[in-house]
């Protein structure tokens, strides 16, 4: 059975992308090689692109497969650069927001397309856009967990109450398992004294859900996409890999132990 | 009668929010005194919280006004940091974007609102979501120019065809004097390989919509907001105070010559 995670958070450019595809990439590198599906829900495509996937010409896409045009298996693409499969997204995905508004139960869309391709795989990890519309709740209800990727700074830390009370909401009415995986820091830089102060609170509110690893600020990380590459594949050696490759580790020591 | 201009962008944590509260408080700060309103039409509330005033109090947003359940002149705060007023936001105006689904013209509801207030200012700067909406739809009806902060990577740089279709729509249908004010470079890092080659790219596309001024990335302006003020209050010295000073006046200049 696949544990599912929904990488969300409304808060724009907190690296849930940089997270969703290079988690991926790392889990799917990791010892025992799992089978890894990500799921790109969020019209920009980002995660479609990161991976190597053409977006404009991916014959079906997230959106087909929401409304139920076409099966989910016919629309994965594999991506050779992160070896993983790969639902691309892209713009035409908008209209899925309002089409799932009008339909019945449409927040449970999701979770019906994941129950007939799970068992197929070991980690299904769901990149959400920046808000907290029908697509994000269609992610919280077919995930068990969250994982909150979180710049330290004011605007991103201001905004985590609102992204709580939308888990919570949902945990009350359509997922009553969905539990908070884990806060991420992203795009840390421990010389910013901002950073650390933010980083500070972050714990004493929230303790262990806190992952210990760190993402640091780290160039590559913002290059690799261009070459449609996770980090890894694009440079072994840099920070940004390490500390994905750590986080991968740290959340398959999680998932064992619950 | 007011110069207006959307702050847009659907790629999320560009710089919008930052660029609208301190762009606004700059304008305001210049010479000949203009006066500024800025509007939140984001659900995160962040220009609201970053002009000091708070979101959870306030007791009319631009979720009544977009909805007409109160005149707008009843809902707009004064910042005493910024010098400006504000029609504040919070998570509430997510239910504008249902409403005004099913609403007739919706699109048109913000024009309708500024129509009634417009002549009393000279600037009208509304902060967009990260999102491609009906609520950025309707801060690209209203306004006269669109401002569109970019990060020099590759996602941002990615988003941008998506960004100007969406432009090129409302002017075809519901604003056909919609142009481009400027192309804004945020975050800027000059000894970054990536971000000099993202920003040569949209200085051969673009020319001269791109501003000369250029945003560093400058730790004041992340700090500013803890504090409920724009960085000319925060910090007048910093570079990213100077930076929007020099593009209150670009954008002076070029109003002038249109
Ligand atoms: N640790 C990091 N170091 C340096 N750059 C990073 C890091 N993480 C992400 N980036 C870059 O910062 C930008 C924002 O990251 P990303 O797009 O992953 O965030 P997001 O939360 O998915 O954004 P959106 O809200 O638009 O979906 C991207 O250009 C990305 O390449
Ligand atoms: N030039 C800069 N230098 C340093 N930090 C910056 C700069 N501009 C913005 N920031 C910080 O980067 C983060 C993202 O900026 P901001 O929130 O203004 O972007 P946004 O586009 O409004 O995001 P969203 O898409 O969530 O609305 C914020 O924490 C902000 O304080
Ligand atoms: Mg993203
Ligand atoms: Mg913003």
């Amino acid at each position: 059975m696949a544990i599912i995670i929904a990488i969300a958070n409304q808060k724009g450019g907190v690296g849930k992308t940089t997270t969703a595809v290079n988690l991926a990439a790392c889990l799917a590198a990791s010892k025992l090689k799992p089978r890894v599906l990500l799921i790109d829900l969020d019209p920009q495509g980002n995660a479609t692109m990161g991976c190597g996937i053409d977006k404009r010409t991916a014959k079906a896409t997230s959106y087909e497969v929401l409304l139920r045009q076409i099966a989910v298996r016919d629309a994965l693409q594999f991506s050779e650069s992160a070896n993983i499969q790969v639902l691309p997204a892209n713009i035409d995905l908008t209209g899925a927001e309002v089409a799932l508004l009008d339909a019945d139960s449409g927040q449970h869309r999701l979770r019906e397309v994941l129950g007939q391709i799970q068992h197929e795989f070991d980690y299904i990890l769901i990149d959400c856009p920046p808000s907290l519309s029908m697509l994000t709740v269609n992610a919280l209800t077919a995930a068990q967990g969250v994982m909150i990727p979180i710049q330290c700074e004011y605007y991103a830390l201001e905004g985590l109450s609102a992204l709580l009370d939308t888990v919570e909401k949902v945990r009350r009415t359509t997922n009553p398992k969905l539990r908070i995986e884990g806060l991420l820091r992203t795009m840390f830089d421990p010389r910013n004294r901002l950073a650390n102060e933010v980083s500070a609170q972050l714990l004493e509110h929230f303790g262990s859900i806190v992952y210990k690893t760190l993402i640091p600020r780290n160039v590559r990380l913002a290059e690799a996409p261009s070459h449609g590459q996770p980090v890894i594949g694009y440079d072994k050696t840099s920070k940004g890999a390490e500390s994905y490759l750590e986080l991968a580790k740290e959340l398959q020591q999680r998932v064992r132990k619950q």
